[in-house]
């Protein structure tokens, strides 16, 4: 996945199992980022693998206040290089066990 | 750890807490 300057992780183990799974989600790389985010902390969330769009999240982040509009885009792909890596590992998880 | 909650209208909850450790590091 592209380095866009913002890091999104799994808060918890993913057992393959929930469409639910909680994230957690920091800025890494401030120079990347079009917004000033020195202090800001891991923001921790949950996000539903089938019905949940990335983009939607990262709106709900900035009307939250902590990120510009004009780093959206950037933390919608974020999230969404971040799921699906964990939908790609899930199928990879089914396939080697079929 | 100091972590605060921050809930969207649309009723998502944001737990705000210190970047992990190890990460600051590799800063």
């Amino acid at each position: 996945a592209e380095d866009t300057g913002v890091r999104v992780e799994l808060a918890e183990e993913d057992d393959g199992k929930k469409d639910s799974i909680a994230l957690k989600l920091w800025v890494e790389d401030h120079k990347k980022l079009k917004g000033k985010y020195k202090e800001s902390g891991a923001i921790e969330f949950t996000f539903d693998l089938e019905k949940e769009v990335p983009e939607v999240v990262a709106q709900e982040m900035v009307e939250s206040g902590f990120f510009h509009e004009s780093d959206a885009k950037t933390v919608g792909k974020s999230i969404r290089d971040r799921v699906a890596l964990i939908k790609w590992r899930r199928e990879r998880t089914v396939s080697a066990a079929v | 750890s100091a972590t605060a909650q921050v809930v969207h209208s649309a009723g998502r909850r944001f737990i705000v807490s210190p970047v992990p450790e190890a990460r600051l590091k590799e800063q």
